[in-house]
């Protein structure tokens, strides 16, 4: 699976996510992805891609959660992220998201995610594991 | 705060051991990526042109499970999918069961501009891209000796992977009907 969001100079978020699915999976099988609020989110205040185990991001509904908490409860994206990550199995989610002042969070509960991110203030960072 | 942008290529149980010959490819791509995302943003382009272009990239590179390089179902054959969504709108466009769209996520673009609909799948979703001539390719275009490896690896081992769940050794059980309790290793390595 592959994602990216953004939040542009005018302050618009966006987000894409795209994948082929899981190895052997059934013919027919729908993941995360297109299931939106599951895998793909995106309203005023954040955009979120998620990957890892579809039925698992599906059953936690773990992209519109995380634009939930910060709605609902004015949490911060990091901390909104954080609590969806930490609430899901272990070993099946990762995501990245943006919120509209231009916060940027990678987070999961895999070994690792292929991820990188960058802020018009200069902050950039390209990883695979948690170090 | 300003623009920015974050992108992922999948997450998974990968082995601090993955050889350079699998890690450089994809550090490599996702760096590129993070450039055109970034040059994008810094001349003012809005971030549903930036997420769509920096995803055509990744469906582009054979490296990720996504598009070129899509995992295969138990069939050997690939069914995508895809989604974008627009955060002040609130509008959004997602596609499955792709298997000749080249880039899956303008697809879904289409969907949500062209249509009063959602989410397109299978056989009308092919017969949309037709209808709107996106880019189409042979589905051979997308499989990988790599992913007809790691179908044939999962066959053997009688289960279904996420992105970069690593071959297990040893006899391994039947997949179940109905899912088994998340902590059962075999269903997400």
């Amino acid at each position: 699976t592959v994602g990216c969001v953004a939040v542009d100079a005018a302050g618009n978020l966006a987000t894409a996510t795209s994948t082929g699915g899981l190895v052997n999976k059934m013919a027919g099988r729908i993941g995360d992805t297109p299931v939106v609020g599951a895998g793909t989110y995106a309203n005023a205040l954040c955009a979120v891609s998620a990957t890892g185990k579809g039925e698992e991001i599906i059953r936690y509904t773990v992209a519109r959660d995380v634009a939930a908490l910060m709605e609902h409860r004015a949490l911060p994206l990091r901390d909104a992220a954080a609590r969806v990550v930490a609430g899901a199995p272990r070993g099946t989610v990762g995501l990245v998201a943006v919120s509209r002042g231009g916060e940027v969070c990678m987070a999961h509960n895999t070994t690792a995610m292929f991820r990188a991110c960058a802020t018009e203030a200069g902050h950039t960072e390209i990883g695979i594991w948690t170090d | 705060m300003g623009w920015a942008l974050a992108l992922h290529g999948g997450a998974g149980d990968v082995p601090r051991t993955l050889p350079p010959e699998s890690r450089e490819p994809r550090l490599a791509t996702l760096r590129r990526c993070l450039g055109l995302g970034t040059a994008a943003l810094r001349d003012g382009r809005a971030a549903l042109d930036v997420v769509e272009l920096v995803v055509r990239e990744l469906e582009d590179c054979p490296h990720f499970n996504a598009g070129r390089g899509s995992v295969l179902t138990a069939d050997g054959t690939v069914e995508m999918e895809a989604c974008v969504m627009e955060g002040a709108t609130l509008r959004c466009g997602a596609v499955s069961g792709l298997s000749t769209v080249a880039n899956p996520v303008s697809l879904a673009r289409l969907v949500m501009e062209k249509t009063p609909h959602i989410y397109l799948a299978f056989d009308g979703a092919e017969a949309f891209a037709r209808f709107q001539g996106v880019e189409t390719k042979d589905p051979s275009h997308f499989i990988t000796e790599q992913n007809i490896e790691r179908l044939r690896q999962a066959k053997e081992a009688n289960r279904v992977q996420i992105d970069y769940t690593q071959p297990m050794k040893g006899p391994q059980q039947a997949p179940q009907e109905t899912p088994a309790p998340v902590d059962d290793n075999s269903q997400t390595g």
